[in-house]
């Protein structure tokens, strides 16, 4: 059914194949507005896409979302496809989101940790990491969001190649880092870089590697919580808001933290549901409120990032 | 491919800093292989942690020891992953 009509069904979990299918279906339905953009390869040689949405200009101010560095967070994958298409179909009818787009450019990494994900459904379902080896042990991986050049090797990551949280011999040391470094680097001109995580429903801003406030914390904390009172608005799904070191605990080598630092003033992640009931096995039918929910509070961020140059 | 029968999901409230300090040493047990999916970090925020059936006993036998109350929020982790796999290769179909 799904071939025939080439529906694309938003509502379930998908392997990594069909995901990359789909989008060179978005992209061909799209063309004037999304591009393909393959940003390096991952440790096992699978492809890294980024899609581009665009109306033209060069090097706009853009805004970076990624989804599944953390690949058993397979609602995450599912909310950046949904919120891939939601941002390509309201383009020309959403009068707020065409404005946003005719001047600024949205970034999106749908499977920022491809080996990971393809490995959660040939091997481990709750595998987290990378698929490196790591020399002089059994144990493969590295967790990509403690292997950032930010606090790196500090508090809160593990130099314990078996454990979930190792932040690899060195920052960057993973392809799958390195090839987002690369890209943000030599583009120049982000303004906001989003993190989508599950599970326990948090929007969380830097530091994570110190629990002292960044300059900008003020900023931040009234965004993240004016974009979780519209997420909550949909259908009463309740977060917390504040920065990753105080709400959950300290973890250094984080995304969010790295970006921040190289000037990216609105860095976020999200801990997208569930409660609890689930964990990371959150049912599919629960996909699309998840992502629905998830795009109130994206939409507001970069609405606030459109109107707040800097 | 790994499979997770017998494996439990269980939450603990925690109440006290003294429980956190608990569950931070059980985090360091790495012979009962168990996987925090949510660390004990605050009285705000909840611990879920996957106990592998292996396991069950001894955890189980260490939070009764330190009255830490807890619930099995999964009771059978490979029966969803199961359900999660059938609906996907329906929707593949």
């Amino acid at each position: 059914k799904e071939r025939s009509t080439r529906s694309f069904n938003f509502g379930a979990y998908h392997r990594l194949e069909t995901i990359y299918s789909w989008m060179d279906t978005l992209v061909a339905q799209y063309p004037k507005l999304v591009t393909k953009q393959l940003i390096g390869r991952s440790y096992e040689n699978r492809p890294m896409y980024v899609l581009k949405f665009s109306t033209g200009g060069n090097k706009r101010p853009a805004i970076w979302i990624d989804t599944g560095i953390h690949s058993r967070e397979w609602v995450s994958q599912a909310t950046g496809v949904w919120t891939a298409n939601k941002i390509a179909t309201d383009y020309g009818t959403d009068a707020s989101l065409t404005s946003l787009l005719n001047t600024m450019d949205i970034y999106m990494l749908l499977l920022a940790n491809p080996d990971g994900y393809a490995y959660t459904h040939s091997n481990d379902r709750m595998w987290r990491k990378t698929r490196s080896v790591n020399s002089g042990s059994r144990c493969r991986g590295v967790d990509p969001n403690r292997n950032w050049d930010a606090g790196f090797g500090g508090p809160g990551a593990s130099r314990n190649p078996c454990s979930d949280s190792y932040h690899g011999p060195s920052a960057h040391s993973e392809i799958e880092v390195k090839n987002v470094v690369n890209l943000i680097k030599s583009h120049g001109n982000f303004k906001s870089f989003i993190s989508v995580h599950a599970y326990s429903q948090l929007l969380m801003y830097p530091y994570g590697y110190s629990c002292n406030s960044v300059p900008d914390q003020p900023e931040l904390d009234s965004v993240g919580r004016a974009a979780v009172q519209k997420l909550t608005s949909l259908h009463g799904t309740r977060y917390k808001v504040g920065s990753i070191c105080k709400i959950i605990y300290q973890a250094s080598g984080g995304s969010i933290d790295w970006s921040y630092n190289m000037g990216i003033k609105y860095s976020f992640a999200f801990e997208l549901r569930d409660t609890g009931r689930y964990g990371f096995i959150l049912p599919a039918n629960q996909i699309i409120p998840t992502a629905s929910e998830t795009w109130l509070a994206l939409k507001h961020i970069m609405e606030y990032v459109r109107d707040h140059p800097y | 491919e790994r499979v997770f029968t017998g494996d439990k999901v269980i939450r603990v409230n925690v109440q006290t800093e003294q429980q956190i300090e608990l569950l931070q040493a059980l985090e360091t047990q790495q012979e009962w292989e168990l996987d925090f999916w949510l660390h004990p970090v605050s009285t705000e925020l909840p611990v879920d942690i996957r106990v592998p059936r292996s396991s069950l006993s001894y955890v189980t036998e260490y939070l009764n020891a330190n009255n830490i109350p807890y619930s099995v929020v999964i009771d059978n982790l490979q029966e969803l992953l199961d359900e999660e796999k059938a609906e996907m290769l329906e929707n593949q179909m």
